[in-house]
């Protein structure tokens, strides 16, 4: 059984993945000698649920802006596709194996059946590319928010009084409570426990980091016009919360991008 | 959320078709 990356791409693909597995299995075995029954309003079916896929598919790539994901998708559906029209020239050749007379089966009973694995597969691997390339899209658009408040962390040198610290502080607030938001979403979908429990730790750290990037902030802007040791030491405390939420968060995009098998990365 | 959903409506289906055409061979084993 594959290694399914999130719960909601497990849980449309488990049920078709163990149902593809014992169908693969019985032909292995060479248990499928009975003739098929009529399988063309079944396959009709899978037909018309392609091609909704198909114009879903098409119809989000269309509006858009992530150039990866108009690339990717594609080819995605083109396999989920050729997959269904594999099946249907399956439902063609078994239905000629059900007019044989005799128990043994004919070259097209044995051509229908390996199109039938090689279709239903196909679907299976095409959904998943499809579903993976969509989950792709969504890690780099949490990157993104990601990247925008590292960058908005660099705004803190130029905060040199209060009304540029309550500017600071209403900016950088929606930016970190939509991260750990989709974060903590991101992290209820993750099947794999080890990148959750990394992802927690980290946006934990950049949550209890804040609070001090703030009081760095307002002791600099209460020293401001007073050079010294004081001044000096919110510098510094102000540098070091920004160095430690911002690698905190290289961290969080990094760990974002691993794969439910990337398991020694952890790390 | 739509390509879930349409995603779901193919997963249902090519479940129903496979185990559909399981069944038949099963009743030989």
């Amino acid at each position: 059984m594959p290694v399914f990356h999130t719960k909601t791409i497990q849980m449309i693909l488990e049920p078709v993945a163990e149902q593809v597995s014992t169908l693969v299995l019985i032909h292995e075995q060479g248990k499928d000698g009975n003739q098929m029954p009529d399988l063309i309003n079944p396959i009709l079916t899978v037909k018309a649920a392609v091609s909704n896929l198909v114009k879903v598919g098409k119809d989000q790539i269309k509006d858009t802006k992530d150039e990866i994901l108009k690339l990717d998708t594609p080819p995605a559906l083109e396999k989920v596709e050729t997959s269904a029209d594999m099946l249907v020239q399956a439902s063609q050749l078994l239905s000629i194996d059900q007019k044989r007379e005799t128990a043994e089966m004919t070259p097209e009973g044995m051509e229908g059946r390996k199109k039938l694995i090689a279709g239903s597969r196909g679907i299976l691997q095409g959904t998943s590319d499809l579903l993976l390339v969509f989950d792709e899209a969504e890690v780099r658009r949490i990157c993104k928010v990601c990247r925008n408040v590292r960058d908005y962390l660099n705004q803190s040198s130029i905060v040199a009084g209060m009304e540029d610290l309550v500017v600071f502080v209403k900016s950088l607030t929606p930016g970190t409570t939509t991260l750990a938001r989709m974060i903590g979403d991101r992290c209820k979908d993750l099947t794999n426990q080890n990148h959750v429990a990394a992802l927690t730790e980290e946006m934990d750290q950049v949550k209890a980091y804040i609070p001090g990037l703030i009081s760095s902030l307002k002791a600099f802007v209460q020293t401001v016009d007073k050079p010294g040791k004081a001044q000096e030491a919110a510098i510094g405390n102000r540098e070091y919360y920004t160095t430690q939420i911002s690698e905190r968060i290289t961290e969080i995009i990094r760990l974002l991008q691993l794969v439910s098998t990337d398991d020694a990365n952890t790390d | 959320e739509q390509i879930l959903e349409a995603a779901k409506s193919i997963a249902t289906a090519t479940t129903a078709l496979v185990k559909a055409a399981s069944a038949a061979q099963k009743e030989l084993v």
